[in-house]
This record gives structure tokens, C-alpha cells and sequence, in this order.
């Protein structure tokens, strides 16, 4: 028997809004300790991990660990009859080929609950090491995403250089150059809006600018993003979900020839 | 000109 509930279905709503276009199906490993996911996309030059613990959820059970197949398009439209202030239960039986999801409003004069079919997902599972990386950047999700978003008007790669004197997002095309330059800024009283270089070493990798717009849809889970930057290593795109866990987006450098 | 890298190619099976 699994039994998750959450408080705010807008989590989950938001968490496979960002996911379901990078990656369209994948496996919910549950266990006592939580809900993970690993993913790759099609192309498998990103890899996208969702951790929620099993802490962070109102109530959690797990008697066995299982594996859930899951559509992330399908999951979407039965998350959209979801209100957002509604608190969300997500149940299943051991070997289940479906799932339960369980809408409550917030003073409980509707119910509703939607059973979606499970999938059979064979997917390879990749270990992804601890480690330290040259230059780790938090700033706002909201410049994050506007960065990218702008860039891609002018260029289809990025390369992001952290030296000491910020973060610089560089781009050409057929129109132009483009250059935009973070710096290391506590300023703002509030932490979300500052940004915060930590640097060991400078670096400089070049990215598809495509899959770092796709990650920007995770923008509304929460307001500060995190990069972490090693040379000729994936860079990881961090959101945060609350106390309850965190997505991460891996996205595989561009090496030159 | 650039290459574009597989993720599977920084991390192993695990």
C-alpha cells in the first residue's frame, strides 16, 4: 500500500508542468523514504531527477517499494481538474496498474478522484556522483529565465563563463552578439532576489540554449535557482520544492571538435 | 564547431 498526501496540489501541478515536455513518461520509484524520479530526454542529452521526501508530505506510506510507470502528459490533464488550494492524495496498492489521485477542496464539500492507468517503463538507471563543483550560482528563477529566454532570440548555444566578476551568458547568431553579466549581489534585503556566486575555480562550458529554457518551466515552484558549473561536466539546474525535495536538471555539455 | 554531448556519457549505470 502507498499513500502520499500534500497539502497543495499547486506542487505537483507546477512539478510536472516542468517536467512533461523534457521528458514524456517516466518511473515514480516510491519507497519509506520518499518519491524519486530519474528521467532522461529523448535525445538523452538531459537528465532530470525529482526527489520529495517523504517528511515533506502531510502524511506518507509505503509498505513496499514500487515502481510507477507514468505518462506525464496523461498525469497532467488529471492534475488540471486539481484546484490548486486543493489537498491532494495519491494512493495505490502493492503491484497496482493504476494510481489514485484524490482532489479535496479546502473545506471538503467536494471530493473527487481520478485513477490513471500505469505504464510498463523499462529505463535505465544512472548514478550520478557527489561532487565538487568550480563555480555554484544562486540567483533568481526569474532572471534565470529571462536570461535564457532572451538569448534565445539572438543564439541556439550559451556559453556561461563564472570568473570573479560574475556569471556571463554569451550567445551569437545570424543578427548578433549577446552578452549578460551577473555579479555577485547580496544587496537585495530579500534573499530571494540576491545573487550568490561561490567560485573555486573559473569556468566556461557551452550549452544548447533549447534544453536551459525547457528547465526555466520550473520557474514557478520557487523563486531562487541553482547552478553548478564543472568543467567538461553536465551543468545542474537546481529548483527547490519547499521542504519537501527538489528537481534537478543535468544538461550534457557541448564539446568541441 | 561543437559536439553536442550524452549525458550517459558523464554518468554510469547505477
Amino acid at each position: 500500500m502507498f499513500e502520499a498526501r500534500l497539502p497543495q496540489a499547486a506542487v505537483l501541478k507546477k512539478l510536472v508542468e516542468a517536467l512533461k515536455e523534457l521528458v514524456t513518461e517516466g518511473n515514480f520509484d516510491v519507497s519509506p523514504s520518499g518519491i524519486s524520479l530519474q528521467a532522461m530526454d529523448s535525445s538523452h542529452v538531459c537528465l532530470v531527477t525529482l526527489q520529495l521526501n517523504d517528511d515533506g508530505f502531510e502524511h506518507f506510506r509505503c509498505d513496499r517499494n514500487m515502481s510507477m510507470g507514468i505518462h506525464f502528459g496523461n498525469l497532467s490533464k488529471i492534475l488540471k481538474c486539481a484546484g490548486n488550494e486543493d489537498t491532494i492524495t495519491l494512493k495505490a496498492e502493492d503491484n497496482a496498474d493504476q494510481l489514485t489521485l484524490m482532489f479535496e477542496s479546502a473545506n471538503q464539500d467536494r471530493i473527487s478522484d481520478f485513477d490513471l492507468k500505469l505504464m510498463s517503463i523499462e529505463s535505465e538507471h544512472l548514478g550520478i556522483p557527489d561532487q565538487d563543483y568550480s563555480a555554484e550560482v544562486k540567483m533568481p528563477s526569474a532572471e534565470y529565465q529571462r536570461i535564457v529566454r532572451d538569448l534565445t532570440s539572438m543564439g541556439d548555444t550559451v556559453l556561461v563563463s563564472a570568473t570573479k566578476e560574475g556569471i556571463k551568458f554569451s550567445t551569437s547568431g545570424d543578427i548578433g552578439t549577446a552578452n549578460i553579466t551577473l555579479r555577485h549581489n547580496t544587496t537585495p534585503e530579500k534573499e530571494d532576489e540576491q545573487t550568490h556566486i561561490d567560485l573555486k575555480e573559473p569556468v566556461a562550458l557551452t550549452f544548447a540554449l533549447r534544453y536551459l529554457n525547457n528547465f526555466a518551466k520550473a520557474t514557478p515552484l520557487t523563486p531562487q535557482v541553482k547552478l553548478s558549473l564543472t568543467k567538461d561536466l553536465p551543468v545542474v539546474v537546481e529548483y527547490k520544492v519547499g521542504e519537501l525535495g527538489q528537481v534537478r536538471f543535468f544538461l550534457a555539455p557541448k564539446i568541441d571538435d | 564547431k561543437s559536439t553536442q554531448a550524452k549525458i550517459s556519457a558523464f554518468f554510469g549505470a547505477g
